[in-house]
C-alpha cells in the first residue's frame, strides 16, 4: 500500500469509441454579423477534415433554434447506424444565458442544451455532446493585464506582453448548475 | 468578428483542430493560449479575449 502511494500510476486512458456516425449541427444568425460567412466556410472544411455528417442552417429564429435543436435530436434517435458524436455549434449575438434570433427574439441556452442530453437523447446517451457558442455573453470590455505585475514586465514588440483577465484558472464544481450537491 | 476573416474564437477553433490533433480539452487549452495571445483591435482599443471551458466528458475524446 505505502508503496503504491509512493510510486503513482499513471492514467489508465480510455476513450470515447469515434467508428459510429459523428453527426454536426451549425445554427448561425449571419445578418448584422459580418464575418459569419468566413466562419460558416471554416466550419464546413473543419466538419469535412473530421469526418461529420454536417447540417447548416442560416438566420434562424429563436424558435427555430429550439425547433432544429429538436429535429436534430430526432434525426440522431432515428438514425440507422450507431451514432457516436454530436457537435453543435450556434453562432448569434446574445447575453448570458441567452442567443438572440434573427427575429431579435431571445432563445435560452439551457433549453437548448436539454434537447441533446442523456435524458433526452437515447442515441447520444453516453456519447459526447460538443457545445461551440459564437456569442456575447454581456457588454464588458477586458484591457488585458501585464504580465509579471509591476515589477518584471515581459516586452514583446516594444508592448507590455498581457493577458486577459480570466485566463489560467480550473473551476471544478461538485455538481452541475441547479443541482444538489451530496 | 473581422469583416472577411470572420471570428477570432472560429477560426482559432477551426485551425488547431484541423492542424494538430489530441484528446479534445487539449486541443481546447491550445485555443485559449493562441487566443490569449491575440490582440483584439475594437474601436482603436486593443482587446484581450479568451474562451471559457466547461467540461463533464467522462473519457478522451479524440476528433482526427
Amino acid at each position: 500500500m505505502e508503496e503504491e502511494m509512493s510510486n503513482p500510476r499513471p492514467l489508465q486512458e480510455e476513450a470515447y469509441d469515434m467508428s459510429g456516425a459523428r453527426l454536426a449541427l451549425t445554427l448561425c444568425v449571419t445578418k448584422a454579423r459580418e464575418g459569419s460567412e468566413a466562419d460558416l466556410d471554416a466550419l464546413e472544411r473543419m466538419f469535412r477534415q473530421l469526418r461529420f455528417k454536417s447540417t447548416m442552417k442560416r438566420d434562424p429564429t429563436a424558435q427555430q433554434f429550439q425547433e432544429e435543436l429538436e429535429k436534430f435530436q430526432q434525426a440522431i434517435d432515428t438514425w440507422e447506424d450507431p451514432v457516436s458524436c454530436a457537435f453543435v455549434v450556434l453562432m448569434a449575438h446574445g447575453e448570458e444565458g441567452f442567443l438572440e434570433g434573427e427575429d431579435g427574439e431571445m432563445v435560452k441556452l439551457e433549453n437548448l442544451f436539454e434537447v441533446l442530453n442523456n435524458k433526452n437523447c437515447r442515441a447520444l446517451r453516453a456519447k459526447p455532446k460538443v457545445y461551440i457558442i459564437q456569442a456575447c455573453r454581456g457588454e464588458q470590455r477586458d484591457p488585458g493585464e501585464t504580465v509579471g505585475g509591476d515589477v518584471i514586465v515581459m516586452i514583446t514588440n516594444g508592448k507590455p506582453h498581457t493577458i486577459p483577465t480570466y485566463t489560467d484558472a480550473l473551476h471544478v464544481y461538485s455538481t452541475v448548475e441547479g443541482y444538489i450537491s451530496y | 468578428r473581422h469583416d472577411q476573416n470572420g471570428s477570432c474564437f472560429i477560426q482559432t477553433l477551426v485551425d488547431v483542430f484541423t492542424e494538430r490533433k489530441g484528446p479534445i480539452l487539449e486541443l481546447l487549452t491550445e485555443v485559449t493560449r493562441r487566443m490569449a495571445e491575440a490582440e483584439v483591435l475594437q474601436e482603436g482599443k486593443q482587446r484581450k479575449v479568451n474562451p471559457e471551458i466547461l467540461s463533464t466528458l467522462r473519457k478522451q475524446l479524440y476528433l482526427q
